[in-house]
């Protein structure tokens, strides 16, 4: 058989080419770009250069239906088995979900592997951040990522939240995408909308928007 | 490390979002690899305002139009994020998207797809514009995915070069120009089933090693 890369000589390809294999279109926008949220980052500390953000807060206006997936890693870190916890699940792979009204990152320190203090640490950063945006400390969810098996000091967060929670802006999303990354090279957001008319809510539109970050270490497997 | 905030102005009770987030999950985020390395980290949060509705509004119900509208958009967004991920791993020159189709089961398909998308070989391919399909072809084989060799197909940028398990002539100069995009296709079809999936992932490049020979310090 004499074939070439072109399909007219001989093998067509398995996928033609069509708007079907083209990637979701995104909108302009993140996490703020739902209506009831803001956000912010900023730098608080847990980097030395002080021009790198490194404490990113996303807080909604009212207490607001939640759900996470987290890692499967049986080596998880302290944010994770704190934050399951706060959303009702004991063991991973439990169902997470409740209420919640803010969600914090930071960057540059993982507070993986740090046993009974690490967890204390997120305990910490959920009362912090609980006080300086008005609500209980069981709302807050937390997060952390960098390098892993280093303690993560609270002070960044005991200086860095109060202000933080001052600048909260629903045009604070990208910053807020900024303070995440770690070797990203890139803030990762996206977002998406659709209309109420043709499915009951005339009038709405609603929107879907987020960010991420994750450059290395990457296969994520969560549930 | 991956960490994802997703929200929306949606009405969505919780265990409802949690059920869309798996969902939405599975096939993005989870659908990603880097480096096979799956952190002690990842978590993706998902919050619901309902801010978009008027007050006393319905939340929106499993098996509604306005839940299947919400799931889409959540997918799109995830998605999008998922595919941001993999172009910006750390090292990268391009992203990679490897299709899987013919498939006996949605676990073939996965582990097929993961096994050419982990291979160091076949990325290291893609770094090099090398559209060298016998790694491809390594890579599915080892996978534990059950095909027959004689029933496989692969295509590399849409330029088809094994069929049946063998070799396929083609231009190399237009496979070089096509590796040029900054995305990379690599379609693989098993022959042994109806079950399909993509996987993301990126080329490897001396940057990856730089970069994590240098994390700590």
């Amino acid at each position: 058989v004499q074939a070439s890369g072109d399909p007219a000589a001989g093998f067509a390809p398995l996928r033609p080419p069509s708007s079907a294999d083209a990637p979701p279109a995104s909108e302009p926008g993140g996490v703020t770009r739902a209506r009831g949220f803001r956000a912010v980052g900023v730098h608080a500390g847990f980097r030395k250069d002080p021009s790198r953000l490194d404490l990113a807060l996303v807080v909604a206006d009212e207490p607001c239906a939640c759900a996470a997936v987290f890692t499967r890693n049986v080596f998880c870190a302290a944010p994770v088995t704190v934050s399951r916890a706060q959303l009702g699940a004991d063991q991973p792979g439990e169902p997470a979900y409740g209420t919640a009204r803010a969600v914090v990152v930071n960057s540059g320190n993982a507070n993986a592997a740090t046993g009974e203090r690490g967890l204390e640490t997120a305990r910490a950063t959920t009362r912090i951040v609980g006080d300086a945006v008005g609500c209980p400390a069981d709302e807050v969810l937390v997060a952390s990522t960098g390098v892993i098996g280093e303690h993560l000091p609270l002070e960044p967060f005991e200086t860095g939240v109060p202000a933080a929670a001052a600048a909260l802006s629903p045009d604070g999303g990208a910053d807020a995408a900024r303070a995440i990354m770690t070797t990203d090279t890139l803030p990762k957001e996206a977002a998406a909308s659709f209309d109420g008319a043709d499915i009951g809510y005339a009038g709405c539109t609603f929107f879907v928007g987020g960010m991420a970050k994750g450059s290395g270490m990457i296969m994520p497997n969560m549930a | 490390t991956m960490i994802a905030v997703v929200t929306t102005d949606a009405p969505v009770l919780p265990h409802d979002l949690h059920k869309a987030l798996a969902r939405a999950a599975g096939a993005s985020f989870n659908k990603v690899t880097v480096d096979s390395d799956t952190s002690t980290n990842d978590s993706c949060f998902l919050l619901a305002s309902g801010a978009a509705a008027p007050a006393g509004a319905e939340p929106f119900a499993p098996g509604t139009p306005a839940f299947a509208a919400f799931e889409q958009a959540l997918g799109d967004v995830c998605q999008n994020l998922a595919r941001q991920m993999a172009a910006d791993g750390e090292g990268a020159t391009r992203l990679v998207t490897v299709n899987v189709t013919g498939a006996a089961t949605p676990a073939d398909a996965d582990a097929a797809a993961r096994a050419v998308a982990n291979s160091p070989l076949v990325k290291t391919a893609v770094y090099g514009h090398d559209a060298n399909w016998g790694r491809v072809a390594m890579a599915i084989g080892k996978s534990g995915a059950a095909f027959r060799q004689q029933d496989a197909a692969i295509d590399i940028m849409g330029m088809p070069v094994c069929r049946g398990g063998l070799t396929v002539p083609f231009d190399e100069d237009e496979a070089l120009r096509r590796f040029e995009n900054p995305e990379i296709v690599i379609d693989v079809d098993l022959g042994a089933g109806d079950a399909a999936t993509t996987v993301w992932t990126c080329d490897f490049s001396h940057d990856y090693v730089t970069i994590n020979g240098d994390y700590r310090s």
